[in-house]
């Protein structure tokens, strides 16, 4: 009790500093609701002059995300104004591999220039509400993915049980399929499925009075892997 | 019974991976 939280936001972020943007400074994050990705921006008017005639670019990215409608930013911003805008985004855009993958570069437009700026979009907002793998399939697809497209990695410091680490995880479409225990170990394997349509398989060791986790991911593009144990690492210690 | 298989399973896939 307590422990359960909702999806996990990460704070916003300044992305764009005063210094780069002739006086405009934007922070922000990004978050899903109701199957929605959002970008979540806060804009401030650090100048001199009235800022209007904000617009919003993204570059091809790995996800195809972009803009699902314009963004709407209150204005004009006066000076030492600051205003809040939610830009719900859809994965319908160009996709070109970035490094790292999640990198989203943006240009954004105002009366008085243009800026540019890169953010790291966090996986688990492209994580679907439908990434619980069925059983059977879960099991065969285990099966077939060879030891070689296996990855572990050690998740450090985690002081949840093994149905509070199920449970946050869970919040962040991040689905556990069965929970086994042997010999005093938890075991839960668990499905996620990205917005372009990549399933991702783990399994998650919980040994008692070990607060390190032990996770394995398969997947059939094993390049989302290092995303996905971050994504792993920013739940379970947030 | 296709659950009972499918728990038998996830079992057996538990202690292949705890006793490789």
């Amino acid at each position: 009790i307590g422990n359960v939280t909702p999806f996990y936001t990460p704070a916003k972020q300044v992305w764009l500093p005063a210094a780069r943007g002739k006086g405009l400074e934007i922070s922000g994050t990004f978050t899903r609701r109701n199957g929605q990705i959002y970008m979540e921006m806060t804009f401030s008017n650090k100048a001199m002059q009235a800022m209007t005639s904000f617009a919003i670019q993204f570059n091809k990215n790995s996800f195809g995300l972009s803009p699902a409608q314009s963004l709407q930013v209150q204005g004009p911003l006066q000076p030492n104004g600051s205003v809040d805008s939610s830009l719900p985004i859809n994965t319908k855009g160009p996709v070109q591999k970035m490094e790292p993958l999640t990198n989203l570069q943006v240009a954004i437009k105002n009366n008085v220039d243009v800026f540019y700026f890169s953010c790291l979009v966090p996986l688990h907002v492209l994580c679907m509400e439908d990434g619980m793998m069925d059983k059977r399939v879960f099991l065969a697809t285990w099966k077939d993915i060879p030891a070689q497209n296996e990855v572990q990695y050690t998740i450090e410091n985690v002081n949840y049980t093994a149905d509070q680490v199920s449970s946050k995880l869970q919040n962040n479409n991040i689905f556990t399929i069965a929970k086994r225990n042997v010999e005093g170990q938890d075991m839960l394997y668990q499905s996620l499925k990205l917005t372009n349509g990549i399933w991702v398989l783990a399994e998650l060791k919980i040994q008692p009075g070990n607060i390190n986790l032990i996770l394995s991911l398969k997947s059939r593009a094993m390049e989302v892997a290092s995303g996905v144990h971050q994504t792993f690492e920013l739940i379970l210690h947030n | 019974d296709g659950d009972v298989d499918l728990d038998d399973s996830f079992s057996r896939l538990a202690e292949s991976r705890t006793h490789p």
